[in-house]
């Protein structure tokens, strides 16, 4: 089924 | 001072119903141009984006820019005391600790005045680059709402996948599997019945369905959805709120092990 993606290592911190 | 009047107060009591079981605290960031909000959900897997713009209030003041700290359980419990036809002023002072909700009944014969206690949060606000994604894919919210639903009695998680002859959700779990495809159809009576596929390249990704589900919630906000995928990007699932803006979230897909 895959890991589950962390949104934070597809969007930079600001 | 900050000062927003809402006519149509029902699509905040909508607003708060989509995000207050993804998200517990968050700021409004309150500007002359309107309110924005940015949060992601506890475990960091999606993210919420609303917007709305301050020419969709009736009246919109902000002398300086503020970051209104806000539980949104909390705030769902005021909202919920409005009704659904009654106008909505938020108003908040510069240095004060508490935001007030005030409804008015559509014939100005009863006003009420709710004042919430603010909160302090440390925002950590995340870049989101403009992208072009390889398919985009506008579809009626409800039709959206119900493959969603029904796939999560049969599986956690949806494969996700669009060609130019329309949009597949297919999942498998212990009882079976199901594929649903919804092909492109512009030649309906409504516009928001359409379902229009926008495609660059085929793209197919894997999502939990747990969170598309949780999305949905924003159904009463808008006809219709648009979905946008990229290879190894997550998906934006995007509602748009009439004259005032938009909520989006942002769902990062399974990776391949």
């Amino acid at each position: 089924k895959g890991a589950q993606g962390n949104i934070m290592s597809f969007f930079k911190k600001k | 001072m900050f000062e927003g009047r809402l006519l149509q107060g029902s699509l905040l009591k909508k607003v708060l119903e989509a995000i207050k079981d993804l998200v517990t605290d968050t700021n409004f960031d309150c500007s002359e141009t309107g309110i924005a909000l940015q949060a992601m959900d506890s475990s960091h897997v999606a993210l919420v984006s609303l917007l709305l713009k301050d020419t969709g209030f009736d009246h919109f003041r902000c002398d300086r820019n503020l970051a209104l700290g806000i539980n949104l359980q909390n705030m769902s419990k005021m909202l919920k005391c409005a009704g659904n036809d009654d106008i909505i002023t938020l108003k908040a002072e510069d240095e004060g600790d508490t935001i007030t909700f005030m409804f008015e009944s559509p014939n100005q014969d009863k006003i009420s005045d709710f004042e919430m206690k603010l909160m302090d949060i440390d925002s950590e606000h995340l870049g989101i680059p403009d992208t072009d994604y390889q398919a985009i894919v506008t579809m009626p919210s409800a039709e959206f709402q119900r493959i969603v639903r029904d796939l999560s009695s049969i599986g956690d998680t949806a494969v996700i996948g669009v060609t130019k002859e329309g949009i597949s959700f297919s999942t498998g779990g212990d009882i079976g599997k199901a594929n649903i495809v919804c092909r492109q159809n512009t030649n309906v009576d409504k516009e928001e019945d359409q379902t229009t596929v926008e495609i660059h390249e085929p793209v197919s990704l894997t999502f939990a369905l747990r969170y598309l589900n949780s999305f949905t919630k924003a159904t009463a906000l808008s006809p219709q959805v648009t979905l946008s995928l990229s290879k190894e990007l997550p998906i934006v699932v995007e509602y748009k709120i009439e004259k005032m803006g938009f909520l989006r979230f942002y769902l990062a897909p399974k990776i391949e092990e």
